[in-house]
């Protein structure tokens, strides 16, 4: 059965997409076969793979509306081994549509279930809010991954989304658990990052990964090329901390 | 009559409560009598400017869904000549509340007239999302103002966005205007921030404000404290850059 994975926090712009992107790629390599979707109406993972917003390639869309099967609608990556559904929300009656029948918070669970054990990962990229898309990704999900920006907004924005894990923990998915917090563009010398991971380490020990994401300039610039990290620059800092981060979950090293 | 100004874009943490804090602020401190109204269910600008999650006070939930005037909801911030009204929206029925509320696109925008022209400018902070809160602020304002970091991501995120402001021209507000795009987090040195600087001096002449704001440890630190920038460090290049763009929008400068 394939470790299904949301990457999800409300906060924006705290490295979701960076991390769904580098991650995915990251096990692929490790020669874990991965689907990667993309939920996210921005689209950020789908263009960091090279797919652009006129591609009239199927993607979530079916998925929620026509319960089209994933294998119908992904499509092989760059690296061998990684699979990607594509978002092709671009306007805002489809995500109507979508919100609707996401509603029925079982669609995109029964859709990852019919790929049986076809991939050992699936990563869902979602958007920065605590809307629909996310809930149905919280419903399907065994586990949540959460990024954080060691800032001060990223911190405050914790006990909301902690509300929202235990409410989809009682009435939708009682099994999801945390797969960890995962500090981005962290940068050691701010007095400030350093006091959100050590409150961070205090309020949920064990939960914390070990691998720390640095600010690094690949991250930043290989999306404009459609690759992850790793097939622009394999030897940056960015994209040996996410072959890292990789090895530690399939280790299962940080909780347990 | 007021200037409502919309801070908004749908990509996530791009500057846009950075800069609804710190601008109000300059604007206040340029005499200006201002008013933010914090529309993000996240609350950052109502954190920044030191209320908590826990506070019982009045706000945006009680304008959307009591029509309650803003007179009665909002607050003196440290700054004179700045009022505030928080966000309370703190779970996830009282969203559904205000979503079911502000589909009736007119509500915030009366509030606003009733203030009158007891404000030189309002500022709206916008959610990363192009729901209905942020649809709510677009119909109110006189114009909208774009946090742009320079990285590709935020670059691609534009056509969803302009597609949804010429959506709001043609049917809701016909009105807008843009009242500029702003980069925030510059980094000169890198070669993709100069490259999406340029895209945009092309796509939109006279469109991109002369003001950039730079990456500033301040503006990070600062909410930390519960004040704006200004007021935890004066000298500090963030600050600075904000009083910089507070007064080129005073002026009119860069457009007309
Ligand atoms: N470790 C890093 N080093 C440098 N830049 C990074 C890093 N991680 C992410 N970035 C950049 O920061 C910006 C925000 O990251 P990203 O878009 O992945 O965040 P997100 O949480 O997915 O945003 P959203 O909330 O909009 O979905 C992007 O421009 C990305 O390229
Ligand atoms: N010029 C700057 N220099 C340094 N840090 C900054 C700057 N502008 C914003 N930040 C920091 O970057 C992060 C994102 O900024 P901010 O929260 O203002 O963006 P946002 O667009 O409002 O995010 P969201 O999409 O979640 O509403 C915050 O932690 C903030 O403190
Ligand atoms: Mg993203
Ligand atoms: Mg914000």
């Amino acid at each position: 059965m394939s470790k299904v994975i949301a990457i999800a926090s409300q906060k924006g712009g705290v490295g979701k997409t960076t991390t769904a992107v580098n991650l995915s790629a990251s096990f692929a390599l490790a020669e874990k076969p991965t689907l990667l979707i993309d939920l996210d109406p921005q689209g950020c993972a789908s263009v960091a793979y090279g797919i652009t917003t006129d591609d009239s390639r199927r993607g979530v869309y079916e998925l929620f509306t026509q319960r089209v099967p994933v294998s119908d609608i992904s499509f092989k990556a760059t690296i061998p081994m990684l699979d990607i559904v594509p978002c092709n929300i671009w306007s805002n009656t489809a995500e109507e549509q979508i919100i609707q029948s996401s509603k029925n918070r079982t669609v995109l669970a029964r859709a990852l279930e019919e790929t049986g054990g076809a991939y050992d990962f699936v990563l869902l990229d979602c958007p920065p809010t605590l809307s629909h898309l996310t809930v149905a990704a919280l419903a399907a999900a065994d586990s949540v991954l959460i990024p954080v920006q060691g800032e001060f907004y990223s911190l405050k924005a914790f006990d909301a989304f902690m509300k929202l894990i235990r409410t989809i923990q009682i009435g939708i998915n009682p099994s999801i658990d945390i797969e960890g917090f995962l500090f981005t563009m962290y940068n050691p010398r701010l007095r400030l990052s350093q006091r959100v991971r050590t409150e961070l380490e205090e309020k949920f020990p064990n939960r914390v990964f070990k691998t720390v994401i640095p600010r690094n300039i690949t991250l930043a610039e290989a999306p404009a090329y459609g690759v992850p990290a790793i097939l622009y620059n394999a030897n940056s800092k960015g994209a040996q901390a996410y072959l890292d981060l990789a090895h530690e979950i399939i280790k299962g090293e940080r909780t347990r």
